[in-house]
């Protein structure tokens, strides 16, 4: 099984 | 005050298109250089960026940043009675209504629709995205967007794409780009090879390899990403097995399109 991270690990709140 | 026209709303109808399947609301800032979108989906793995400078519409006013969420699927609704050469004029004022105009007008008879749409909140959206540098990706592929897109259709009815799990593994070196998945009885692969410049295609296909790479992506959101068809011919598919991969349509040029998201990993 693969898992699937999160856009938001990598983009910060403007 | 912010008042934008086009002379076409094929325009704003190919950006609805492009975006409302996977997303269900957007930011939209709008500033004197032009419109930036951002959306993310509910489960926050993709998010999409668009950019349309001021030079896309036919008359743009803006005289203050104004930033509004807006209901995506709403506005696809009023976007679909709307015909390709209606003239679109969007208008919002700052007195606090919470609301923007979208006013269509039809150039044979005259006819005039408007719809208010109110201001939404968006689940986490504008977010900072930082220019990865180019070094950190091992692999850039361009290709025909159309052909993106009829790779996706013929994976997803091969692969089991009811199976929310389904990948697409993307792997390139430096002659091909293989588009691979596993359907419940059996594999479909599909490869593309590089063009040479020599088959002078009208749309080629381009390898920029600095190492292999093989990736996993969703089969679902591969199918939504390839939608940015419907603004340009051309697709660049930047792979990096620690960044998030980057889908992305130049528009013309007035802006472009990009869909981000992180390939799946081995637990």
């Amino acid at each position: 099984p693969c898992i699937q991270k999160k856009i938001m690990e990598y983009f910060s709140k403007d | 005050i912010l008042e934008l026209r086009l002379v076409q709303a094929t325009l704003f109808k190919n950006v609805l298109e492009a975006i409302s399947d996977l997303f269900s609301k957007a930011n939209f800032d709008f500033s004197g250089t032009g419109l930036e979108l951002q959306a993310m989906d509910t489960s926050h793995v993709a998010l999409v960026a668009l950019l349309l400078r001021a030079e896309a519409f036919n008359h743009y006013l803006c005289d203050r940043d104004l930033s509004m969420g807006l209901n995506l699927a709403d506005m696809a609704k009023a976007f679909r009675c709307a015909n390709n050469d209606d003239i679109i004029t969007i208008k919002a004022e700052e007195d606090w209504s919470d609301t923007v105009t979208f006013t269509f007008e039809s150039p044979e008879d005259g006819e005039i629709s408007i719809f208010d749409f109110d201001f939404v909140g968006t689940n986490g959206v504008p977010l900072e995205i930082p220019e990865f540098p180019e070094s950190e990706y091992q692999a850039k592929v361009r290709m025909p967007s159309a052909k993106f897109m009829r790779i996706c259709k013929k994976l997803s009815s091969f692969g089991d794409s009811g199976d929310r799990d389904t990948v697409v593994i993307i792997s390139v070196d430096k002659e091909c780009v293989n588009f691979f998945t596993r359907g419940k009885t059996g594999t479909s692969t599909i490869v593309c090879r590089q063009t040479q410049t020599v088959d002078k295609p009208k749309e080629p296909t381009l390898i920029e390899m600095k190492e292999q790479v093989s990736l996993a992506f969703d089969l679902r959101y591969m199918n939504s990403f390839s939608k940015g068809s419907t603004l340009s011919d051309q697709v660049t598919i930047s792979l990096s097995s620690n960044l998030p991969a980057v889908f992305e349509y130049k528009i013309a040029e007035t802006g472009y399109i990009r869909y981000y998201m992180l390939p799946r990993i081995e637990e």
